[in-house]
């Protein structure tokens, strides 16, 4: 039964993108088929996988160009729906639209999304009417949250503007909360992963902690795997990927 | 003669609260008359100055509450309109409206910001309908951007979008680039800062270095210059206030 999993947080800059490549590329490395979504204008995931796809998520919501030919595989058992600018244009589509505007996306990707075991989205910061077509699409939300005050702040944000989606959407949940930018060294860090622990329990993944080749595999347009196999930034994403397939062990 | 900054990027988490308050701050400890407007959904300028207005940039915009009152005197010389998920319906408003759209908060702010010696707007990640009217009402935009690839990209694909509006807002220019987050012990750090320099020289600004302080100071509703006078932090955002008053003599 193919996964569906949303990698969202209103606030900007907490590891989306870093979070959603890492998890759908190490997911397609154990085996498994994988579609990363990137709904985001700012179309950072081709960036990261170093493809330049000449199709991707606007031309499949528009019907300009068959499914087939939005995707690019962007590595072994992983397609990527790129995002971008172009976005833009399909927010209006979805605004203009006079009823149940909330499941364009779910009617763009059902056709063909159970040909994969996982369908992870990356999301844009902030909250706009592509972001709630992503939670009308998904059961499971995965959230990053670097340590910091007002990244928590916008957690708690996130979480109030989600429960307002959930009382149509009964079957969506929170279903991961990552620590990201964990730093030993620092104090808060530590007191908020510790607030988290006691908020969310066992939601609460193990934090992927700061590794500055998780900043630089992009420039190389490499996965974390491809560019620094053995750094801490690999091996707490291979632990994400542990914990969302429910198999400690992987590898 | 009111100056008009207004503080973006598309790219999440690279310092745009933190940069507009603390520039905010500065200037009027400086000695200047300052107001400060979120134009963020996710309105955490005031969280960050601690304060929890009533009314705010919504209640100006849709004129249901009168100037004064929409305003909150968050210091001594700062003036607040904040921001706040009411935004939302802000947008939908200017989405409707058939000409000039654009300059609807141009029109909202003009009858009184000439009673301020700068207006600085904090602006949300991504880019709609109020980045375009923020961008519409302002003449210079500073940009933070920390020092990674995928900020640089992302720094990249707004300058594109600038161009776009400046074709029809002649008046905008990018004044400021402000480096963050600079790390001396990161080799990338300083390549990416000296590619900042030969691209854009004079208009680069001193960098802002990775201080743990400015993530605290907002867990006390201070500013820096309250929280950690004598932190790198309140240094590099006291030179950047001498930067933009053109004045290094200031304190
Ligand atoms: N654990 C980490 N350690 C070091 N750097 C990281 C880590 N995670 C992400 N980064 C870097 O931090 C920056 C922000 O990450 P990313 O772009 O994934 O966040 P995002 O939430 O997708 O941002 P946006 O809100 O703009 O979509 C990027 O430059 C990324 O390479
Ligand atoms: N120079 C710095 N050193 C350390 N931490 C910083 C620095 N600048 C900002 N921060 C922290 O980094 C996080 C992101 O900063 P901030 O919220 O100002 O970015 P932003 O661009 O406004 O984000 P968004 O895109 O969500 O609006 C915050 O937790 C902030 O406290
Ligand atoms: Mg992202
Ligand atoms: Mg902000």
């Amino acid at each position: 039964k193919t996964r569906r999993i949303a990698v969202s947080l209103s606030k900007g800059g907490v590891g989306k993108t870093t979070t959603a490549v890492n998890l759908a590329a190490g997911l397609a490395l154990a085996g498994y088929k994988v579609l990363l979504v990137d709904t985001d204008t700012q179309g950072q995931a081709a960036y990261m996988l170093g493809v330049k796809p000449k199709a991707g998520l606007t031309e499949l919501m528009t019907g300009e160009v068959i499914p087939q030919d939005c995707m690019v595989e962007a590595r072994e058992r992983l397609s990527l729906l790129a995002g971008g600018k172009s976005l833009a244009g399909v927010k209006r589509l979805i605004a203009r639209k006079d009823f149940r505007s909330e499941m364009m996306l779910t009617e763009a990707l059902s056709p063909f999304d159970s040909h994969f075991d996982f369908v992870i989205l990356d999301t844009s910061p902030g909250w706009d009417v592509l972001t709630i077509n992503v939670l009308f699409y998904v059961k499971e939300v995965l959230t990053p949250v670097s340590l910091e005050v007002m990244a928590i702040q916008g957690l708690l944000e996130f979480c109030r503007s989600l429960a307002s989606v959930q009382t149509y959407h009964k079957d969506l949940s929170l279903r991961y909360v990552v620590p990201t930018f964990m730093d030993k060294r620092v104090k808060q860090s530590e007191e908020i992963l510790s607030q988290l622990e006691s908020h969310f329990n066992s939601r609460l993944c193990p934090p992927v902690r700061y590794n500055v080749r998780l900043s630089e595999a992009p420039g190389h347009g490499q996965t974390i795997y491809e560019y620094a196999p053995g750094s801490p930034g690999a091996k707490d994403y291979r632990e994400l990927v542990r914990k969302v397939c429910g198999n400690d062990k992987l590898w």
